[in-house]
Parts: structure tokens; sequence; C-alpha cells
């Protein structure tokens, strides 16, 4: 199928198993066709797959037992990260004005599949050599939501860490270690770090020692590492 | 511009194995 066909599919607005067949042929025509295939599946193919993504997540809220809609949601993520895996697909997610923001709300941690996949897009969004400052939007991101559903903003990393999948354990590691490296001040990666620990990063941090795992282990040293550099830098 | 593929794959492979964060400290 054509970019333009998936775009015209898209737009009939199709539901439930029709939408996810569509997004599981989609995401492997994205992976697989020339980066001019998803040029021009374009800014509009874009709008399309966040606004289903945007509707699927308020919907959600209403039926949250609706495991097709988990799926799909979990399958436009999956289409994302195709989309984005190269120049033109990245830089129309970073314009586009809710990219950014839809994705922290797939910071779910019971889906927790889906949450390693949310995580780890926002943590390489974190590090792109940007003008902008991106690991500033993905924490403005995940601090509004917070405040949205009034809970504290690393509630849902620290309940993914409490999870008994080891990738999600090292994805959210991952976006910490993301969120802190970038930090220029020493007084914000000093903030943040003091806020995870006052939520229970450190006891969390006892038990992922623990646990035999060599991404774990990478992202438990990334993160002791800066933590003592800036201690002596204090 | 934009032909460039594999951007996600690169930088999610780079947080694996904690080559993103070194040397970003000077």
């Amino acid at each position: 199928k054509s970019a333009v066909m998936y775009i015209q599919e898209l737009k009939t607005e199709p539901r439930d198993t029709q939408l996810l067949s569509c997004l599981e042929s989609l995401r492997v025509s994205l992976n697989n066709n020339p980066v001019s295939w998803v040029q021009t599946f374009g800014d509009e193919g874009l709008a399309l797959l966040l606004s289903f993504l945007k509707r699927l997540q308020e919907e959600k809220e209403e039926y949250p037992n609706s495991s097709i809609s988990v799926k799909c949601q979990h399958e436009i993520i999956r289409c994302l990260k195709a989309f984005m895996n190269n120049k033109y697909g990245l830089k129309a997610m970073l314009h586009s004005p809710d990219g950014i923001s839809l994705l922290v709300r797939a910071i779910n941690p019971s889906v927790p599949h889906m949450m390693v996949d949310a995580v780890r897009l926002l943590s390489a969004i974190c590090i792109l050599d940007h003008p902008e400052n991106l690991h500033e939007r993905v924490l403005e991101s995940i601090t509004e939501l917070a405040e949205e559903r009034d809970i504290e903003r690393f509630q849902p990393l620290l309940s993914g860490m409490h999870k008994s999948n080891i990738a999600l354990k090292g994805g959210c590691m991952q976006l910490i270690n993301a969120l802190i490296s970038r930090g220029e001040e020493l007084d914000f990666r000093i903030h943040i770090r003091s806020e995870l620990m006052r939520l229970g990063l450190r006891e969390l941090l006892a038990e992922v020692r623990l646990i035999e795992n060599e991404e774990l282990r990478v992202q438990l040293q990334v993160f002791d590492e800066q933590a003592e550099e800036d201690s002596d830098d204090l | 511009e934009g032909d460039e593929t594999g951007v996600m794959d690169s930088l999610m492979e780079a947080l694996q194995s904690g080559a993103a964060f070194r040397d970003r400290r000077k």
C-alpha cells in the first residue's frame, strides 16, 4: 500500500480491530520503505496518528479495560518510532505541538510494554542535539501532566520501576539519566535527583542493584557516576 | 537533509550502552 492509501484509510476513522490491523501494516511500511515514502506520509499522516492517539488516550480514561484500545495506542507509539527513525520524521514530530506531550501520556505503568517504548523514545528526544533544550520540553510535559492529575511528576516513572518488567526498569532509569544528564546547572541536577530520592528512588535502587541485567547495570553506573561527579562539584 | 535513517535506532543504542552519557560532562 502507498503512503497516500494509509492516509485515506485513517481518514475513514477505522476503529478497534480494523484500526489495529491498519496500524500494524503501517508500522511495517514505515520501517521498510525509503525516507521518501515517510515524507509522502508526511505531516498529514503524523497528524492523523497523533489525533488517534489522543482520542484513544482520552477514551481510555473512560474505558480503562479496553484491551483493543491499549493495543492500538501501543501500535501508534511503534509507528511514531518508525516515523521518527529519520531526520525528516524526527523534525516533523518535534514541530508538532503535542507530539511530546502525547508520548508523555503514554508513560502508563499499567501497560508496561507500551511504557517501555514511550520512555525510550522520550530518552532519545532528551539527548538529541537541538537548538532548543529538548529535555526541558520533556520535563515540562511531565510536569504539566502531573499537575493535571494532581500527582507527583515522577510518580509514573517510580511506579514503572516497581513493576517486575526488567526492560521497563531499565527504560525508566534511562529517562531519569537522560533528564538529569542534559541539565546544564548543577542545582537543577541535584534538585531532580533529590526529588526522585524523596519519592522512594533510593529504596528502589537498592532492589534494582540486586538484579543481574546488563542494561540495568549500565544505567545504574551512569546514575551513580553522575551523582558522584555532582557531589564533588558541590 | 532528511535522508538519514536509523536516527532513533542510533540514539537508543547509545542510551542503552551508556555511550550517550559519556563525554557529556567536561
